[in-house]
C-alpha cells in the first residue's frame, strides 16, 4: 500500500520499482475542477520475476490523502481498507476449503514523507500512529533529490527521533544468528539507511561519462536512481522485493493479522 | 509578507534576497513537542542599500500556516494582520499631523507553492482568493530545484490556468508606452517568467570551473541561485527590490488601500 500527499512521486516510485509504466503519466485534474476532497482506494496488479521466482504483486494507492483543507479524518478510509482485507482473510479462513486462500492482506505500507528538512508533520504522526500496529510500516523520504547529503542525514536523524518519541513502530528487517557474514552486513547496511531517501524515475538518460542510467536530468547534473551515492532506492527495492518479501509476509501473517484476529474475537 | 507551509524554504529565501542571515537557522521543534497548530505572525526588519538608495524593509512571516491537520481557517490570522495594518494607516491618516505617517501596510505577499508537479492545492486556492484583492500577490514556486526544466514549464502553465480559472488576481508589473526598449524588454522578461521558480541559499560554493557562487551542492552538481538558467531568483529580486518597489507601494496605496478604505467607510 502506498500513502502520502499528492505530488510526492508515489506513482513514479511504483513504476520505478517494477520498471514499467504501471501508472500512466497522471491525467492532471482539469483546470477549473475543484480539487478532490476525499480519500479513494485504487488497486493495480502486476507480475514480476525476481531471481527466477514469479511474483504477483498488487499495489493499493490512496489518492486524496492529505490533500483537503481539513485532513483530520484522512486516515479513516485507509484504516478501513486495511481492516476489510484482514476481514476478507478471516472469513476465508473459516470456510471448509482452506487450501487456496487468496492473501490480499496489506503486507507493507510505504509512507511518503515530504522532504521539508524540518520534522514530521501532524499529518504524518497521526497517520502512522493509526496504522503501525496493523501493517509493516516503511517510512520513506520522498523526492530526496530535493535535499543535499547533509540535509538528508539531519532529516533522517530527526525523523527517527520523532518516531521514537511518538512510539511509532516501523518495519525492521530481522537479523538471524545463523546468517553468513555477507547477509548480516547487507542487512546492517539496509538498516542503517532507514528511513530510505528515495528518488524515482523510469527515464533513461546518458551521463557525461557515457553510461545509460535511470534518472532525472537537471541543468546542473543528473540524479541517478540506481546509484547508491545519490539515494537509497536500491536499498528500498532490496527490502521490498529481494531480501524481505518473506519476512514482510510472515510478520503480517504471524503477528499483525493474529493481533487483529484476537482483538476482533474478543469483542 | 511571506506565506506558505513549513519547509518550503521561506526563511532561506528571505536571507538570500537580503544576502544576510535575517533568520538564523531554524531551531527545529524539539522531538516530543506536538507540532504547533495555529498560525502566528512574526516580523523582522532590516536596512538595505540598493542603487545608492537606503531602504528600510520589514518582513512579516506567518509560521504555522497550512501545518495543522485542519487548515480550513489557516487564512484568517493572516487576513486579520493585513486588515489591521490597513486600519493602523487609516487611523494615522485621520490625525492632525499627517506629515510623517509610518507606512506599515503590506506592500507585497509572496505566496510559496509546493513543487508537486501537479496543480494548485485547495489550500493555495483558498488562501490566494482571500488575499488577492487586499495585497499585491506574488505566487512563487518554492524549491524549484526539485523540478527539471520541462517540469517547471509545465507546472507554470498549469498554475497560471488554475489562477485564471479561479479568478485570482496576481501582481503584474506595469509597462508604460514611454519606456525605452531596454526597460520594456526587461519588464517582458520578468513577466514571461511568472510565477517565478525559485531556489534560495546563502552558502558560497566553488563550481567545477572555479567560480564562487551562492548555491546548493548535490552529489550530481551545484544549483546556482544567481544563474538565470537554473532558476528565476534574479527576476524575483529585480521585481521586489529594484524595478518595482515603487510600483508595489503605489498600487498598495492607490488601489488596494483605497478599496479597503471605501469598503470600510461604507459600513
Ligand atoms: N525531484 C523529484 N521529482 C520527482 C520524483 N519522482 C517523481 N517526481 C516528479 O514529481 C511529480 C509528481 O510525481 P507523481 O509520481 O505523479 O506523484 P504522486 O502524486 O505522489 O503519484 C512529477 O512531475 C514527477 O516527475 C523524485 O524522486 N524526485
Ligand atoms: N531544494 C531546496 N531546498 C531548500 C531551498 N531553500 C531552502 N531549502 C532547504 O529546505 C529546508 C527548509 O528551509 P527553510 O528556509 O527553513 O524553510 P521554511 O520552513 O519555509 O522557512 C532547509 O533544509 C533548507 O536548506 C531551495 O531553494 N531548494
Amino acid at each position: 500500500m502506498v500513502v502520502g500527499e499528492s505530488g510526492l512521486g508515489k506513482s513514479t516510485l511504483i513504476n520505478t520499482l517494477f520498471n514499467r509504466e504501471l501508472y500512466a503519466e497522471k491525467e492532471a485534474r482539469n483546470p477549473g475542477d475543484e480539487p478532490a476532497s476525499s480519500v479513494r482506494i485504487e488497486t493495480v496488479s502486476t507480475d514480476i520475476e525476481e531471481n527466477g521466482v514469479k511474483l504477483h504483486l498488487t499495489v493499493v494507492d490512496t489518492p486524496g490523502f492529505g490533500d483537503a483543507l481539513n485532513n483530520v479524518d484522512s486516515w479513516r478510509v485507509i484504516v478501513d481498507e486495511i481492516n476489510s482485507r484482514f476481514d476478507q482473510y478471516l472469513e476465508a479462513e473459516t470456510k471448509i476449503n482452506r487450501t487456496n486462500i487468496a492473501d490480499n492482506r496489506v503486507h507493507a505500507l510505504l509512507y511518503f514523507i515530504e522532504p521539508t528538512g524540518h520534522a514530521l508533520k501532524s499529518l504524518d504522526i497521526t497517520f502512522m500512529k493509526q496504522v503501525h500496529e496493523k501493517v509493516n510500516l516503511i517510512p520513506v523520504i520522498a523526492k530526496s533529490d530535493t535535499m543535499t547529503e547533509d540535509e538528508v542525514l539531519e532529516f533522517k536523524t530527526r525523523i527517527l527521533d520523532d518516531i521514537k518519541n511518538q512510539g511509532i513502530n516501523y518495519f525492521v528487517p530481522e537479523q538471524f544468528d545463523n546468517e553468513d557474514d555477507e547477509t548480516v552486513s547487507s542487512t546492517e547496511e539496509i538498516l542503517s539507511r532507514i528511513p530510505f531517501a528515495i528518488v524515482g524515475s523510469t527515464k533513461e538518460l546518458q551521463t557525461e561519462d557515457g553510461r545509460i542510467v535511470r534518472g532525472r536530468s537537471y541543468p546542473w547534473g543528473i540524479v541517478e536512481v540506481d546509484n547508491e551515492d545519490h539515494c537509497d532506492f536500491i536499498k528500498l527495492r532490496q527490502l521490498l522485493i529481494r531480501n524481505f518479501l518473506e519476512d514482510l509476509k510472515e510478520k503480517t501473517s504471524k503477528i499483525l493479522y493474529e493481533n487483529y484476529r484476537s482483538e476482533k474475537l474478543k469483542r
